[in-house]
């Protein structure tokens, strides 16, 4: 898959912290994200909503978090998206 | 379930919708009947039981709010975030839902365009209630929007969501497979757009009682108003004791909280200590407050001193402001405002000459008698008076529920006149003006 545009690594960091998949992001150190930590929560992310959990952000996840949706997280800010349900 | 579950500790829930979409082509009356059938969804497989109030102490308050509005997740216009709710809980937001009145919200439309409000509120009372989302494919709490989900009057919850919610609230008895109740639905709820032109040309009820040609099984006076109850239905007069329509009314529909097995009440009362409305049905009784049934009922009649068995009829004697019960040939009297009951009953029936001694029901009325109905008569004892009026019994169909004389089936009262010249109450014509085929209405505020 094309690598993602830096806007769209943005917009998808900023998505996965707000709907949980991410820690939320520290105001204070802008805290940024390992790159294995941000494929493990874009696998999370495709896993719940039906897509194959590549962990890379590829068009249909980001189709997918273009969707209009409900603005509660999906995952508890606390549960790391690594953890097994 | 990715969040631990949150719950009420109560089964009856108020709702409101505070604010409305306000550009929006859905009108009021539209976005309450969407908002009624997508808690139905939920409370028709749960023991909950959702009722509407005006109040701003609704537990569910509904709002239609654009961008940031004060509540930590704001919207961020058309697209996007399009709704949430709060969990149960005891903060004050919590079962408050928000929709985002940036969105078009529509119903009965085209996938293509719009948001269907239906499918959303359905989801988001499932957060109200307690639900998180789910990842499975089929389910309503899926976080992503995927479109109308059908006929709100026919939409049934995906399987994932049913086991989920009876796993936080248990199983409404007439959904178990093991109860084996039948539950009629309450037929009528809020109409949807489709048939709100035509309303006016909904046949009468098939299996609906005919007011002139039938006993009743409780009449009471409720703020100064008259219910005459029949099997699952009600008529109501007004303080004018005007007949409000000629049609009854459902009585589950407005008297929220009774089980929608019961099909039938044995006695009805107002209590004038606190103005609460008390409902009998064999050995147990609800307590209404305003139309809604309070917490914790219903209750075993012991309560009131009384023995199992029921009660044939109830009413307040405004002479001296005691309760007074009935079954088969005794009578007891209570103090509603002790809570307890006078001593020396049970009593031989009946107490006022002239009355019968089994009854279907007594109630007060506003002119400061007494009215003790049996069969399709009833008789009237003046106020401080021990004895029935003369020229009582009369007929219940034709002074009250405006039949003509021809309606009403083997009265052996027709045309014969009271003493007190009360034949036709002040306010009733003689002659039933539904003669016409014109439905007779009063409009009561």
């Amino acid at each position: 898959a094309p690598a993602p545009r830096a806007e769209d690594l943005s917009l998808g960091a900023e998505w996965l912290s707000r709907f949980g998949y991410l820690p939320p992001a520290d105001p204070a150190t802008g805290q940024l994200q390992t790159q294995e930590e941000l494929s493990k929560a874009i696998a999370a992310m495709q896993q719940f909503g039906g897509l194959e959990a590549t962990g890379v952000l590829d068009e249909a996840t980001l189709a997918l978090m273009k969707t209009p949706r409900c603005s509660l997280p999906d995952l508890p800010a606390s549960a790391p998206a690594r953890r097994r349900r | 379930q990715t969040l631990a579950p949150t719950k009420w500790n109560k089964r009856n829930l108020s709702w409101r919708v505070r604010t409305f979409p306000r550009d929006s082509a859905l009108g009021r009356d539209t976005v309450r009947a969407l908002m009624y059938y997508a808690l139905k969804v939920w409370s028709d497989i749960t023991p909950l039981n959702f009722h509407e109030v005006a109040g701003s102490a609704a537990d569910i308050q509904i709002d239609f709010s654009k961008a940031d509005h004060n509540d930590r997740y704001p919207f961020d216009g058309p697209g996007g975030t399009v709704a949430h709710a709060f969990f149960p809980g005891d903060h004050h937001a919590a079962g408050d839902t928000h929709f985002d009145d940036d969105e078009a919200w529509t119903f009965r439309s085209s996938d293509a365009h719009g948001m269907d409000l239906f499918a959303v509120a359905v989801h988001e009372f499932g957060h109200a209630l307690g639900l998180s989302h789910a990842a499975a494919a089929n389910s309503i709490m899926r976080p992503y929007y995927q479109g109308p989900v059908g006929d709100p009057l026919r939409y049934g919850l995906p399987y994932e969501d049913r086991v989920r919610i009876w796993q936080l609230y248990g199983v409404r008895e007439s959904v178990s497979p093991t109860v084996q109740l039948h539950t009629p639905e309450p037929k009528e709820p809020p109409l949807l757009p489709e048939s709100l032109d035509n309303r006016s040309s909904i046949p009468p009820r098939k299996d609906a009682p005919h007011r002139c040609s039938t006993h009743f099984d409780a009449v009471a006076q409720i703020r100064g108003e008259a219910f005459f109850f029949k099997g699952k239905y009600f008529w109501r007069l007004n303080r004018d004791r005007h007949l409000v329509s000629l049609q009854p009314a459902q009585m589950h529909r407005f008297w929220r909280g009774l089980p929608l097995h019961l099909d039938s009440v044995d006695a009805v009362y107002e209590r004038t200590s606190d103005h609460k409305i008390v409902f009998f049905k064999g050995d147990r009784y609800w307590v209404f407050k305003d139309n809604n049934v309070e917490e914790g009922y219903p209750r075993p009649i012991s309560d009131f001193s009384l023995p199992p068995g029921g009660v044939d009829a109830a009413f307040s004697w405004a002479h001296n402001d005691r309760t007074y019960f009935f079954k088969d040939q005794l009578y007891w009297r209570y103090d509603d405002h002790m809570r307890r009951m006078d001593p020396g009953y049970p009593a031989q029936s009946p107490l006022w000459r002239g009355v019968p001694s089994t009854l279907d029901d007594a109630m007060r009325w506003s002119d400061g008698a007494s009215y003790f109905f049996r069969g399709q008569k009833y008789w009237k004892v003046l106020d401080g008076e021990l004895e029935a009026a003369p020229g009582y019994p009369q007929s219940t169909a034709r002074d009250w529920l405006v039949c003509g004389d021809q309606q009403v089936d083997g009265s052996d009262t027709a045309g014969t006149t009271g003493a007190d010249g009360a034949h036709a109450p002040p306010g009733q014509h003689d002659q039933s003006r539904s003669e016409d085929g014109y439905e007779v209405c009063s409009c009561t505020s």
